[in-house]
């Protein structure tokens, strides 16, 4: 997970 | 092949098409109006005199860009955040750089051999100082080819999906969840290539650029890590985090 943080936030953020 | 009514294949279609929509980055009718824009002598020499590696940044930036809109249209797919994160992320981890290359022919102009980067048009010579010509060449040649295929942005959104969704990536945990989502998307591209009337040929030669996009992907791979090799400090401190997350 750690390896793929920004990855991770970018799936988690809702869609605009 | 699963067992998929005509209604969900529509219903697929119409999803990922306005997804594809609404993540493409830039409308057809920006680009097509740039068309005209090409850089200057000047310009190019501009960029051809840059350092090796302020350019390699200037496209590490770009492609990340690129790939952030991938990663939006990948969300608004139908299925694909039902997926375990670990799939989320191993799809997205090989499959975002081959829709960037698949959408660059929606920004390439076939006349003159140009592609939209940067605020206009550029040739391959511009990214001469990269030091990969190789590269830069298939990357042209395949938007070239892609573009000789005169796909819709329906059928252009359904074979992004349909790569995006590849069950062959290695480290998937739930293959079989991944192999159904892909299969239908298939069907929602045959049916929409059926429905447009174009031959049978056509769906044949997307299929076939399944490992040209696999060869450019490594290829691009290959070349970071021969460049992270003379510059690692550049590529540690300048390069945007996301691009070190999925290529590095």
């Amino acid at each position: 997970k750690e390896k793929h943080k920004i990855l991770h936030q970018l799936l988690q953020n809702s869609t605009s | 092949s699963p067992t998929v009514s005509m209604d969900e294949l529509e219903h697929l279609a119409q999803n990922i098409s306005k997804s594809h929509m609404e993540t493409c980055q830039y409308l057809q009718e920006e680009l097509q109006q740039s068309t005209w824009q090409t850089f200057l002598q000047d310009e190019v020499e501009c960029y051809q005199s840059k350092p090796k590696e302020v350019m390699w940044q200037l496209c590490a930036v770009k492609i990340t860009e690129a790939i952030q809109y991938v990663v939006e249209f990948a969300k608004r797919i139908d299925g694909f955040m039902e997926l375990c994160q670990n799939d989320q992320i191993v799809l997205l981890k090989a499959g975002s750089l081959e829709v960037v290359f698949i959408r660059m022919c929606r920004a390439f102009d076939t006349q003159n051999n140009t592609v939209y980067f940067d605020g206009k048009y550029a040739g391959p010579e511009v990214f001469k100082v990269l030091g990969c010509d190789d590269l830069i060449t298939s990357a042209y040649d395949f938007a070239k080819s892609m573009c000789s295929l005169h796909l819709s942005e329906d059928e252009l959104a359904l074979f992004s999906a349909f790569i995006l969704l590849s069950s062959d990536r290695s480290w998937l945990q739930e293959k079989s969840k991944v192999e159904k989502l892909q299969q239908k998307t298939q069907l929602a591209l045959q049916h929409m290539l059926q429905k447009h009337q174009r031959g049978e040929e056509i769906l044949t030669k997307l299929i076939c650029k399944v490992s040209t996009l696999r060869g450019l992907c490594s290829r691009h791979t290959e070349t970071l890590s021969a460049f992270r090799a003379v510059y690692p400090d550049i590529v540690r401190a300048h390069f945007p985090p996301l691009y070190k997350e999925l290529f590095g």
